[in-house]
């Protein structure tokens, strides 16, 4: 089989939301992500590393809403979802609601491989995390101005009641 | 919300998806992306990485609604992305995208917002990338 690898970023982008050297920093972005996944794929890892290693990728760049560069809670805090699935076995791992893990795929992928569960959430994850050897960081690392900015102008436009200025603060789009 | 799909050289599949969920989100909500079926889903046909109104991907079993249609109604992964991500999931009243692969190397990208972040990059090493909808 030939192989082939495909990301996203994130849906719900507007042109009008993003300057030039933003647009050009989440094409570079994509663009080493893809190159990472296909390094696995070419040296006949599986699909599986793949993805992961593209996520990892996308998690690090605070481009996108995952890992570094999250966006904010009302509470003003980061929580981190992540799941993923082997095709080829259908096992799969999920992590939900952890705010002290650098890359929530990979601890989403220790908890298909190391354990009897598919999905943990929150300080539990995070106790397992530990137990399997992954750093925890501090919760600053996930912040950006942009997304702390985003969360002010939504807080403010809630406050008044106004309609949100734009979809990534509008009330669901994440 | 940021997702990859895999083929690999043995033909296998995977899917997974890592967000930080919903500005301004409160009481502990989560979306569709650590659920698996709704915004994550691979089985030895299909994957598919979902990224909107997480709600709605919940409420549609999405990623794995895309993946059923390719294997009882026998779909690409262009006719059933489009008939969950497009039809079905606007229709109840939520947006976003997705991206969906095949085991037999056929890709889609459907989305219906104004852009979505997204790449590919075959056995040829070439990357493509694309943000906006005309692109």
């Amino acid at each position: 089989t030939s192989p082939l690898l495909v990301i996203h970023g994130g849906a719900g982008v507007e042109r009008k939301d993003l300057s030039p050297p933003e647009e050009k920093a989440a094409r570079a972005a994509l663009q080493a992500a893809l190159l990472k996944g296909h390094a696995a794929l070419a040296a006949g890892r599986p699909a599986l590393d793949a993805v992961t290693a593209a996520i990892t990728v996308l998690e690090d760049d605070p481009t996108f809403n995952a890992g570094k560069g999250a966006v904010f809670t009302h509470d003003g805090r980061n929580e981190l979802d992540a799941s993923l699935m082997d095709g080829a076995t259908q096992a799969a791992g999920a992590v939900a609601g952890v705010q002290r893990v650098r890359n929530p795929i990979q601890l989403a992928q220790r908890v298909m491989q190391k354990s009897p569960h598919v999905m943990m959430v929150g300080q539990g994850a995070e106790a397992f995390a530990v137990e399997q050897g992954i750093a925890l960081v501090d919760p600053s690392y996930f912040r950006t101005d942009k997304r702390w900015q985003q969360l002010q102008r939504a807080l403010k436009e809630e406050a008044g009641g106004q309609a949100h200025a734009d979809l990534e603060t509008a009330r669901h789009f994440g | 919300t940021v997702g990859a799909v895999a083929l690999d050289a043995q033909g296998h599949l995977a899917a997974g998806t890592s967000t930080g969920g919903m500005t301004n989100k409160r009481y502990g909500r989560v979306g569709d992306s650590p659920i698996i079926g709704a915004g994550t889903w691979a089985d030895a046909r299909c994957a598919v990485s979902g990224t909107g109104w997480g709600e709605y991907y919940i409420r549609t079993a999405a990623a794995h609604e895309i993946c059923a249609r390719m294997r009882y109604l026998g779909q690409t992964p262009e006719q059933a992305g489009k008939g969950v991500i497009n039809e079905a999931i606007p229709q109840m009243g939520g947006d976003g995208g997705a991206i969906v692969l095949s085991a037999d190397g056929k890709a889609a990208t459907p989305f219906n917002t104004q852009g979505m972040y997204r790449g590919w990059i075959g056995a040829d090493g070439v990357p493509h990338v694309a943000i906006f909808a005309s692109e």
